[in-house]
């Protein structure tokens, strides 16, 4: 019970006596990086954790689960949404929904083409942001438009233009401006 | 055969739900025809319909393709046993005795197929069960269970809120890992689930602590039972981190409860755990600001929080009840014999086997010197509210006579045991710390121990450096008492003969 | 010490262990804004 007892602890180097105790359990470890991937603090700020709390253990909480949430009656069945006749709402024929698209904004479009994969309304909001002048690249999976500040320069084999182009992230939400190399079989 | 019987109505729920919204009329409907037409109308058909959907559940899990839909039938099956404790009439039986009957029935498929021998049980589809019953009932207890319009029906279901998770608990606790040793990750992701614990921890008037500390011991005593401390088998280390990632999540959410109910935790901590003892203790008040403890001008008497006795949940009578008589007695009046009645009831009957550092088993009870230590601090909390600081901050009190005496007349192996649950009490600004900091540091010089003080004074460097050496956190209260100790012009640590005798503590010392 | 049974089926439970997908909201019917369309291979396909 005395120091002596601790020495195996503070002497780590020596192989011998470190191999005496479980260094991970009984010295542990930095608690930063189990802290961070916690979300203690974030923002600089302390939150409620336990609440978005995924797994016990960093390796199984690859992605987010769905904390409680509460949908007032209020919000539910609201008629006329996304300009339909039908509560809940639906997109269902190429043909007779294309006039309630074009009434929608950019932003509206653009989450309704990402949501709704393989579906008619991605078809409808592909065909309605080419009529707004927005092209998609294959690649990149993202939408761009020319930059009405500046004209591109073509190539001189006329395969590709170098301009200014305002994309859409969809990552981050957010229309950003970017100079950019263009080739024209990329786009549709 | 009934069970095929079963397995078709099954089926067809199953199928209801993949056409239908969850809270479609058409799911009412069929639970009432399942009642009206005589397939749930009795408890035994309750009890074996839900065996037969279980397992029924189970094998679709095991033959579904792993990369597809795998939890069909089973979030069908949580969400039916929940609609029912929801919506069936209980006039013949409470929501209470249906959970009863659910939840054995659960158990018996579980422990079947853990038990089955020549298969690889796999808990997955078990902890999906369970984590549906938390999403469903979570999903109709929102704001009050305003989304249920009757409102007799919503004061029957507020009212029974505290049950659900409690028998929820029930069920987890007999489910543990010493128990079902196969299902022991699913199990701590399941006590820290993100449905359960956080409600666990705010059920009005703390509801959930006592059962939510029933599991958290659970884990405490599995993993004691199964750390070498020079040999850590993978899983268990595995385990470890995750119970050491939940204590953070409480920590950070609500420290109250670790604070208030660290001496079970302390009780049940296995004693090579330095950092998680550190985590659980160094647990502070909300919004408190803690002073540089490190600050070699800190008055522990100019701090308003070092008045305020800190909170307790657990119930100390319990681990005590032979010696609080005595103990109570002696503060009032201390006696020799009294004191020789108290030190012969801290010994065991038995020598407990325990990995500790240094030591290999104990033969005082460790619970019952931290339950002396502590009622101490309570009872100088308690008179020191009442009287003046300089009863209590008294070398001449009982409070501190009697620890005194303890160790003065204890074995080497109580001396330490009274000395670690004192320093244990050095936590956050708060008149435990205060006091505690006080007995050690005048115990740490006293002449009235004789030629016995350089054993004390080792024991109690022993116990501090044991704090300080782990990664942090490290407590205030530890914090503080060790700056007054290197900075203190009474004491040259470094001079101290033991110290001086191992050079790797000499070379530790002697930076700071 | 931890009989060898007991150690076989915690290393088990250790290689099944939920993750957080396994705790997330149990998937349900849930009407679909908009029918299945072929549209172009080169539009994203997970939402």
């Amino acid at each position: 019970f005395g120091l002596k007892a601790l020495v195996p602890l503070i002497k780590q180097e020596e192989r011998e006596t470190a191999s005496l105790y479980d260094h991970s359990i009984t010295l542990g470890a930095d608690l930063s990086s189990m802290l961070h991937s916690l979300g203690i603090p974030r923002d600089s700020k302390r939150h409620r954790v336990l609440d978005t709390f995924q797994s016990p253990w960093a390796e199984t909480s690859r992605s987010e689960v769905e904390p409680k949430f509460f949908i007032p009656d209020s919000f539910t069945n609201i008629p006329q949404v996304l300009q339909s006749q039908t509560t809940p709402p639906c997109f269902n024929s190429v043909q007779h929904d294309q006039q309630r698209v074009a009434l929608f904004q950019d932003e509206t479009l653009f989450y309704l083409f990402y949501k709704h994969p393989g579906t008619v309304i991605q078809e409808l909001t592909y065909l309605e942001l080419r009529k707004r002048n927005w092209r998609y690249h294959k690649t990149l999976k993202a939408w761009l438009t020319k930059d009405p500040k500046m004209e591109p320069v073509v190539s001189s084999d006329g395969l590709s233009e170098r301009g200014s182009y305002v994309f859409f992230d969809p990552q981050r939400w957010e229309k950003c401006q970017r100079e950019f190399l263009l080739f024209y079989n990329a786009i549709m | 055969t009934n069970t095929e019987r079963y397995y078709l109505v099954f089926t067809e729920w199953v199928k209801l739900l993949q056409r239908v919204e969850g809270d479609d009329i058409s799911t009412i409907v069929f639970l009432k025809q399942m009642k009206d037409k005589g397939v749930l109308s009795k408890t035994d058909q309750l009890i074996e319909f839900i065996k037969a959907a279980l397992e029924l559940s189970i094998f679709s899990f095991k033959e579904s393709d792993p990369t597809g839909e795998v939890f069909t039938a089973i979030d069908a099956l949580g969400k039916m046993i929940i609609k029912l404790l929801v919506v069936q009439d209980f006039t013949e039986m409470t929501r209470a005795d249906y959970l009863n009957l659910v939840f054995p029935v659960i158990a018996l498929v579980f422990s079947k197929d853990h038990e089955q021998e020549n298969t690889t049980f796999n808990e997955r589809p078990h902890f999906r069960l369970l984590s549906n019953f938390l999403f469903e009932w979570e999903t109709i207890r929102g704001h009050k269970f305003i989304k249920v319009r009757n409102v007799v029906t919503r004061k029957e279901l507020l009212d029974f809120d505290t049950e659900f998770y409690n028998i929820f608990s029930s069920y987890l606790q007999s489910a543990q890992p010493i128990a079902f040793p196969g299902f022991s990750f699913a199990w701590v992701t399941l006590i820290s689930h993100r449905m359960f614990l956080p409600t666990m921890l705010r059920l009005p008037n703390n509801a959930g602590w006592k059962n939510l500390m029933l599991l958290l011991i659970d884990l405490l005593k599995f993993l004691d039972k199964y750390t070498d401390k020079n040999e850590v088998s993978n899983a268990i280390s595995v385990v470890y981190k995750g119970a050491l990632r939940v204590f953070l999540g409480i920590s950070n959410d609500m420290p109250e409860f670790l604070i208030e109910n660290h001496l079970e935790l302390m009780n049940n901590l296995p004693p090579t755990y330095f950092q998680l003892k550190n985590v659980i203790l160094s647990a502070i008040p909300k919004k408190m600001m803690l002073p540089n403890p490190y600050d070699p001008t800190l008055s522990l008497e100019d701090i308003a929080a070092c008045k305020e006795p800190p909170k307790v949940f657990y119930d100390l009578i319990a681990e005590f009840s032979t010696l609080k008589k005595p103990v109570d007695n002696y503060l009032r009046i201390p006696s020799n014999s009294l004191l020789k009645t108290i030190i012969s009831n801290t010994y065991r009957n038995e020598y407990e086997l325990k990995n500790g550092i240094g030591y290999d088993y104990l033969s005082v009870d460790n619970n019952i010197v931290r339950a002396i230590v502590i009622h101490v601090g309570i009872e100088v909390g308690s008179e020191y509210q009442r009287m003046s600081s300089s009863a209590v901050f008294n070398t001449k009190s009982a409070y501190y006579t009697l620890l005194f005496n303890l160790i003065h007349d204890g074995t080497v192996e109580l001396q330490y045991q009274v000395i670690q649950a004192m320093v244990e009490q050095l936590r956050y600004p708060n008149v435990h710390t205060y006091w505690f900091i006080f007995a050690l540091r005048n115990m740490f010089v006293s002449e009235e121990w004789g030629d016995q003080l350089l054993e004390v004074q080792e024991i109690i460097l022993r116990n501090l450096l044991e704090r300080i050496i782990v990664n942090r956190p490290h407590t205030w209260g530890i914090s503080v008492i060790f700056t007054q100790l290197i900075t203190s012009k009474e004491i040259n640590l470094l001079d101290l003969p033991f110290v001086k005798k191992l050079p790797e503590v000499r070379n530790l010392l002697s930076p700071l | 010490e931890m009989p060898e049974q007991m150690i076989a089926q915690v290393e088990s439970s250790l290689l099944n262990c939920p993750d957080s997908l396994d705790a997330d909201s149990p998937h349900f019917y849930r009407k679909p804004l908009s029918l299945p369309h072929p549209t172009s291979i080169f539009f994203p396909n997970e939402p």
